[in-house]
């Protein structure tokens, strides 16, 4: 298991590959990626034999060989089945972020608590009423949940979540939720962004 | 100026001692936030000197008086003035994220080119066409733009942004916008995030 560090970056480095190689750009050195991804070029370089040998040029490396590489590694190219909780304003523009069916996160279905909601949606993803989720996500095997419900809510979301045997879990929510350690949270934060960006704007 | 990921390392301890100093936590030592932020303890240590002085004593550091070492620092208690252009899903759900408010990011203005929306919301704060955006940003001195327009639109409300004095703006559209060197731009990505979650399920 790699360190959690190593993987964060290696995840970021691949989606700068992915926007290089739509871009037509063919080697990439680790000095560009250290502006890129605000590391050290011998900490990249690092990442990147943690996971095995690739190929370097003088030019850098490949950048579809390089992709492939770290794609194959941390299985990055498969395609993962994920359920939505909270079909409201994060919830919508979710289901209609292009991107993320590209690539390869295919949301399943989507539910809600409010019964008109779900009826009244049109959407081109199946949507269900919340108590519904245990059977659907189990008989679905769909692996990923994301939370964008209010923060009251929240935990107890995570908890049929669990139940219904979600490995991983995103979460919209400003709460914190508590879950056995083998379900990997995500937490998603705005305030951290803006944060991030004020300090750089001194 | 500190190095970018001394920066965002930084600002990621701030929130963890946030949090830690909401739970009435007293001390943390490097190695407690080792886990939380991803780093070594020796780098964390580095990162929080990097900034002046601290005390720490054999229990770590105190809470309350790094997170204000940090927040002086970065002038992270410093009220920030943003502006958010688009108000439709993703901006509205940030109009009403309250914790923005109380982490020291003001909404002064919000835009959208849809004139009906902008009369129907129902919002606490000022709300105009987005025709007024370059007198309303320069009136209220606005410093910080969040951009929540579809992606063919975003590029050209950056320019409009950058022409009325914002210095930083943060970009949900999925598209990379083009601005002088001199505004920061920091994008958000929910797919960066769902990788980094996926890579971690293995
Ligand atoms: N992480 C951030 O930076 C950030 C930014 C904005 C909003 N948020 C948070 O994201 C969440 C969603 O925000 P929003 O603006 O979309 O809210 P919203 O009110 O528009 O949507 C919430 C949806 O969840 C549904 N819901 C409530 N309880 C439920 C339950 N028990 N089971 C299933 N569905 C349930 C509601 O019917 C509604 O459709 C909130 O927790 C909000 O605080 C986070
Ligand atoms: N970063 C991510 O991970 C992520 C996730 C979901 C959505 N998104 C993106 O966020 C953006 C907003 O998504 P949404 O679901 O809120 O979309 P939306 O359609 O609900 O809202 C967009 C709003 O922008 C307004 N608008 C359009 N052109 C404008 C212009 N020139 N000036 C001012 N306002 C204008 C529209 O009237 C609308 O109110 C989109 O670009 C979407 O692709 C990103």
């Amino acid at each position: 298991m790699l360190p959690i560090c190593t993987l964060e970056r290696l995840c970021k480095i691949f989606q700068v590959l992915e926007r290089y190689e739509l871009d037509h750009i063919q080697a990439v050195s680790s000095r560009d990626l250290e502006k890129c991804i605000h590391a050290t070029s011998v900490t990249i370089r690092k990442d990147i034999s943690a996971i095995g040998r690739v190929g370097v040029t003088k030019r850098g490396y490949d950048v579809i060989e390089l992709k492939k590489h770290i794609g194959e590694h941390l299985k990055l190219f498969r395609k993962r089945r994920a359920c939505l909780v909270g079909l409201g304003r994060i919830g919508g523009a979710l289901l209609e972020y292009q991107t993320l069916q590209d690539d390869g996160f295919e949301i399943i279905a989507g539910f809600d608590n409010n019964v008109n909601k779900v009826e009244r949606m049109r959407t081109d993803i199946r949507v269900y009423p919340v108590h519904e989720l245990l059977d659907i996500v189990k008989s679905h095997r769909i692996e990923l949940g994301i939370i964008a419900v209010p923060g009251e809510a929240a935990q107890k979301v995570a908890d049929q979540l669990n139940k219904a045997g979600i490995k991983g879990i995103l979460n919209f929510s400003p709460v914190g939720i508590a879950l056995p350690d083998r379900v990997i949270v995500e937490n998603i934060d705005f305030t951290t962004a803006l944060r991030i960006l004020a300090a750089k704007m001194g």
